[in-house]
């Protein structure tokens, strides 16, 4: 089970609809500064259920649709999209690939789907549970925050090793 | 459960003493629960020695030190609960070039049976990757992908779309 | 005393606004007080707007764009009140290296009234110090200094002691 | 008025007496991860009356004497000097440079020194004040603080300000 690609079209500074394909070991992403890379990363949370603002750098959910340039008018509409490779059949879905959607409105209104038919959340944290997709904690690594575990505090460190056990 | 805790806690302190004195060519390291006597609640120690020093707690380790630690702990939860993919966001930033060329070497073997996409600006770190990604926003405000593939031979980036 | 705070607040907005255009070349910047009606506890807000973007609060700005904000504030306070010496520790190590570009060519303007002391691993700002200490741990656990002269004309640090 | 040395002599990893001179204009310390950058900056906050431990990454005070390796015994005295050249007379000292000294032993007592002579830590805030040095929060950045006052509450940005005027 690996990633094959995941979609932006309206998250934050990605204002056209881009795909990234992802091959296997280690692909890097460069540019200048404030160009959008760690927006991919906030797009890769969301689509796997984040569910606060703040933790993608937001104060509201909204946040994330793309809000206009001096050039361009905001959208009204954010939507993220990632691909998973499914030829094993660990996700209970019966696709070669499973595509999980996830998107939001400027009224706060979210839908999900999977394979393009909508869910709920929690029917893609169901997916996803047992796989060490979606518990981000220490999939996604963000910036500036590399050594947080080690100015946690000993009794909240807890957690790291709760999810790997 | 508590043996499930107590058996990942074990496997994860193993591999983070192992990882660390390869990531420092040496030192020693450990995770160690701050109440025995509760399990289910402990909160959990960091001892990190890096080669020849001993230092009384892990805030007066350095910015590279602090990062080289972290990676180590996230290497050795990974044996035990591999994510399929992984993004790594800038966490060579605070690393020398030779600190930056031991993780490399480290990330290249987790990254056979992962997918790691990791975003920097090192030459280094860029020179290591399969496929390689640039934003650029020359309409201000909008980003755009170019994909680069890597000329091994040549060591440049060649532009492919 | 009410007027001091405010006839400074006024000039550091100022100094803020042209400096962060001069260092992100466009977009607009500035300071504001959350209670006008209270200017002695007031808190103050900070507003920066990279070019063409129109960020709603200042934490959905990038690494590199917070380090350069955070930059321009720090040199508009100084002008206002500059310090004899200052030390800057690897305050560039979120930004690009044309980023690392503009604040170099600001960095040498301030640097003809105050001594700056930077720590830094990157080459550029190596390349327009005046004087290079380089620290070193042979003996592990032990620091020690050797000093270092720019041949600025071959573009080489070359040890001197 | 400027700064012409500072000496280090078991101040954290310091062991050996050091003592780095400063030109005008820049200075750049370059070195490898962990040999001793960082302590530097700790040491001229300290020395200028740094009065909290874990500003300095201590937990006591005391944690700034170097602690010993594995081939070398703990010292029992830390101590920093740094040296102004007091040309212009801007300092209240009739001497052409000023020297101001900070010793710790390892029972916590701390000794404080203008040119040699015992004095108070409020005799050297004193002969600071109005001069801008002391004043850390804009004259030393430490490292992976330079957008803290970007991330600080409204309310508490204020000192940078109050400082300033
Ligand atoms: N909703 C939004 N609409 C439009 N632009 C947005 C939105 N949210 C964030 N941005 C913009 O995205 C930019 C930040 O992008 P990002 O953090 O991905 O940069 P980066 O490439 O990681 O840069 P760095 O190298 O400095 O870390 C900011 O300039 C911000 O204004
Ligand atoms: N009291 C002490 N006695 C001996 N060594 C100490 C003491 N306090 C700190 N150290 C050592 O100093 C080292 C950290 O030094 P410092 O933070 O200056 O590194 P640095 O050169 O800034 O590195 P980086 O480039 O990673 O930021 C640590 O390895 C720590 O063990
Ligand atoms: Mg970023
Ligand atoms: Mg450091």
């Amino acid at each position: 089970m690996h990633l094959k690609s995941f979609e932006l079209f309206g998250f934050k500074s990605f204002a056209d609809k881009t795909q990234i394909m992802i091959e296997p070991g280690i692909t890097a992403i460069i540019g200048p500064n404030g160009c959008g890379k760690s927006n991919i990363v906030d797009s890769v949370k969301w689509v796997l259920g984040e569910k606060q603002a703040k933790n993608i750098r937001g104060e509201k959910m909204e946040d994330i649709i793309f809000n206009g340039t001096d050039q361009r008018k905001p959208l009204s509409v954010a939507e993220v999209s990632i691909t998973i490779d499914n030829s094993n059949k660990i996700l209970d879905i019966d696709t070669e690939a499973v595509k999980v959607s996830r998107r939001i409105f400027r009224d706060g209104e979210s839908e999900y789907l999977i394979n393009k038919s909508p869910v709920r959340l929690k029917d893609i944290e169901k997916l996803f549970m047992d796989t060490g997709i979606g518990k981000t904690s220490y999939s996604v690594m963000e910036q500036g925050k590399i050594d947080m575990i080690l100015s946690t505090r000993a009794e909240d460190r807890r957690y790291l090793f709760e999810e790997a056990a | 459960s508590i043996e499930i805790f107590t058996e990942t806690f074990h496997i994860i302190r193993k591999n983070f003493s192992e990882i660390f004195k390869k990531l420092f060519q040496g030192g020693d390291a450990s995770i160690e629960l701050t109440d025995e006597e509760n399990i289910l609640e402990s909160g959990i120690e960091i001892i990190a020695m890096p080669p020849g020093k001993k230092p009384k707690n892990i805030n007066i380790l350095s910015g590279g030190e602090r990062t080289l630690t972290a990676i180590a702990l996230l290497f050795a939860t990974y044996m035990v609960r591999p994510s399929p993919f992984c993004f790594l966001d800038e966490i060579d930033a605070a690393l020398d070039e030779e600190n930056i060329g031991r993780f490399l070497r480290m990330l290249e073997q987790f990254a056979k049976s992962t997918q790691f996409i990791i975003i920097t600006h090192n030459k280094k770190t860029i020179s290591i990757a399969e496929s390689i990604y640039g934003i650029t926003m020359e309409e201000p405000g909008v980003s755009k992908i170019v994909s680069y593939r890597m000329e091994k031979s040549e060591g440049k980036a060649v532009l492919t779309s």
